[in-house]
C-alpha cells in the first residue's frame, strides 16, 4: 500500500525507531536512515562503540583528532543533548535537525545563543566574546592588536547590547540577528536536503519495509 | 577588513563552527 506502516517494522539495534524521529525532526524516515550511515562512519572512526566521542568529532571536523578548537567543543557539548560526554544517535538527529534547511528560525537562534554563551549564565558576555575573537584570530591566524578587538567588542556590544548592560540576552541576540541576518548562515546546512543523496547505502540497510519520501 | 566587521561575523568564520566537515567521510 506505499505505506511503511503497514508491516511491523524493526528498529535500529540500541537506536530509537528512524519513524519517530523522522515524525519529531524535518527529516523523513529515509534521511534518518541516510543519517545512521554517516553516524556509523564517525562513531567508528577512533572506537567503533555506536557512539561520538569528542575526539571522533574533532576528527570530522578537521580530520584531526589532535586538533583542539574552542568552538568545536562547545558545538560537541551542545549536540550532547543527555551530556553523557559522548554524542548517540538521537542526539545526532535531534541536534543536526536545528541545522536543517526547513527547521524553525527560532530554534537556530536559540541554538547561536547557547553556541556563545560559553558558561551557559543565560547571557553572552563580553569576556565570553573576547575570548572566541582571541580563539579565532590563534586559528587563522590574523594578528590584531589588543586595542583593535576591544574596539570591535564595543561596536559589536553598543548595536547588540540594546540595555547596555553589558551583556546580551536572548531577547537582544534575537533582535541582533534579525538585523544582521548573516549571523546565522552558520546554522543552516544545505547538504542536510541531499543526505540520502550523499549515503544512498541506507537502501540496503533500512529497516522500514519500504522507503518514503 | 576585520575591523569593519562585528565580532559575530568574524567568529562565525571559525573552521570549528563549519559543520559541512562532518559529511565528508
Amino acid at each position: 500500500m506505499g505505506c511503511f506502516n503497514s508491516k511491523a517494522r524493526k528498529q535500529f539495534p540500541g537506536q530509537e525507531d528512524p519513524v519517530i524521529l523522522a515524525s519529531q525532526t524535518a527529516f523523513t524516515v529515509s534521511e534518518v536512515e541516510a543519517l545512521f550511515e554517516l553516524f556509523k562512519s564517525i562513531s567508528s572512526s577512533v572506537v567503533d562503540d555506536g557512539l561520538i566521542s569528542k575526539e571522533e568529532f574533532q576528527l570530522a571536523i578537521f580530520k584531526n583528532r589532535k586538533k583542539e578548537n574552542i568552538f568545536a567543543n562547545r558545538i560537541f557539548d551542545l549536540f550532547d543533548v543527555k551530556k553523557k560526554g559522548v554524542i548517540d544517535f538521537d542526539d545526532f538527529v535531534r541536534s543536526l535537525n536545528v541545522f536543517h534547511p526547513n527547521a524553525a528560525l527560532e530554534d537556530k537562534i536559540d541554538f547561536s545563543f547557547r553556541l556563545y554563551d560559553l558558561d551557559s549564565t543565560g547571557f553572552i558576555e563580553r569576556q565570553e566574546v573576547k575570548q572566541m575573537l582571541i580563539a579565532l584570530l590563534c586559528e587563522s591566524e590574523m594578528k590584531l592588536a589588543d586595542e583593535v578587538v576591544e574596539t570591535i567588542i564595543d561596536k559589536t556590544f553598543v548595536d547588540a547590547d540594546q540595555n547596555q548592560d553589558g551583556k546580551i540576552d536572548i531577547d537582544e541576540w534575537r533582535k541582533f540577528v534579525s538585523e544582521n541576518p548573516s549571523l546565522l548562515k552558520i546554522m543552516t546546512l544545505p547538504y542536510l536536503r541531499d543526505i540520502t543523496t550523499s549515503f544512498p547505502s541506507f537502501v540496503f540497510n533500512s529497516n522500514v519495509d519500504e522507503i518514503v519520501a | 577588513q576585520p575591523t569593519a566587521m562585528n565580532a559575530f561575523e568574524l567568529i562565525s568564520m571559525s573552521k570549528g563552527l563549519n559543520l559541512e566537515n562532518l559529511f565528508d567521510v
